[in-house]
C-alpha cells in the first residue's frame, strides 16, 4: 500500500459514495446511466470472485464487499425504487458494443489461460470503458448536474492515481502488470475530456453544458 | 493456491 494506491481508493469510495447520496437525497436517478452502472456490477462481480479464491487482507475484503454491495443498491435505486426518474431514452448506448469485443480480447490475452484469470482480465478490460454509456448519456442529453460531475471527477481520478501507484510500485517493488497499466491508461484518457470541462467550468462554479 | 496469479489490487 502507497499514497497513490490509498488515495485511488478513497476517490472511488468517495465517487461511489457521492452518486448513493445524490440519488438518496434528490429522491431521483436522472442523468445517471443504468448501463454504467450494470457495467461497474459486472466488473467488480467478475473481478472479486477471488473473496472466495485468496484473502489478502482485511482492508481488501472489506472494500470488496462495499463495493459490489453499493453497485448492486444503485442498480436496484434506478430500475426500481426511482425507477420513474430514470432517463432510459437518453441511456441508449449499446453495450453488447462493448460486451463482446472485451470478452473476445480477455480470451486472447491474458496473463494465463485459466477461467478466473481470464474473468478477472475481462474484468480490467471492462472496468476500462464501462464509464461510456454514462459519457454518452451527458453528450446526448448535452448536460450534466454539478454532482454527477463531482461523480465522474472522483471516479475517473481514481485510476488516474493508480497510474501513479504503479509507477510508484515499479520503481519500489519491481511490480508491473501490462494488462492493467494498458487498460488503466486507456480509462483515463477517456476522461481527459470530461477532466478538462470539470476544471474549465465545474470549478468555477458553472455546470456542464455542451453545446448543441 | 497460485501467488503468482494473486491480484492484490481493487
Amino acid at each position: 500500500m502507497n499514497i497513490f494506491r490509498l488515495c485511488g481508493d478513497m476517490s472511488h469510495l468517495a465517487a461511489i459514495i457521492i452518486l448513493l447520496l445524490k440519488m438518496w437525497k434528490t429522491r431521483s436517478v436522472a442523468g445517471i446511466s443504468g448501463k454504467s452502472q450494470i457495467l461497474f456490477a459486472t466488473v467488480f462481480t467478475a473481478r472479486y470472485l477471488d473473496l472466495f479464491t485468496s484473502f489478502i487482507s482485511i482492508y481488501n475484503t472489506c472494500m470488496k464487499v462495499f463495493f459490489i454491495g453499493t453497485v448492486y443498491f444503485t442498480i436496484y435505486l434506478i430500475y426500481m425504487k426511482f425507477k420513474a426518474t430514470y432517463d432510459s431514452n437518453h441511456d441508449s448506448f449499446r453495450v453488447e458494443f462493448l460486451i463482446v469485443p472485451v470478452g473476445g480480447l480477455a480470451f486472447l490475452v491474458n496473463h494465463e489461460f485459466a477461467p478466473l484469470e481470464i474473468i478477472w482480465t475481462f474484468s480490467i478490460y471492462l472496468e476500462s470503458v464501462a464509464i461510456l454509456p454514462q459519457l454518452f448519456m451527458i453528450s446526448k442529453t448535452g448536460e450534466a448536474e454539478t454532482i454527477t460531475s463531482h461523480y465522474l471527477f472522483a471516479l475517473g481520478s481514481y485510476r488516474a492515481l493508480y497510474l501513479c501507484n504503479w509507477i510508484y510500485r515499479y520503481y519500489a517493488e519491481g511490480f508491473f502488470d501490462l494488462i492493467a497499466v494498458v487498460a488503466g491508461v486507456v480509462q483515463t484518457i477517456l476522461y481527459c475530456d470530461f477532466f478538462y470541462l470539470y476544471i474549465t467550468k465545474v470549478m468555477k462554479g458553472k455546470k456542464i453544458s455542451l453545446p448543441a | 493456491t497460485d501467488d503468482e496469479n494473486q491480484h492484490d489490487e481493487l
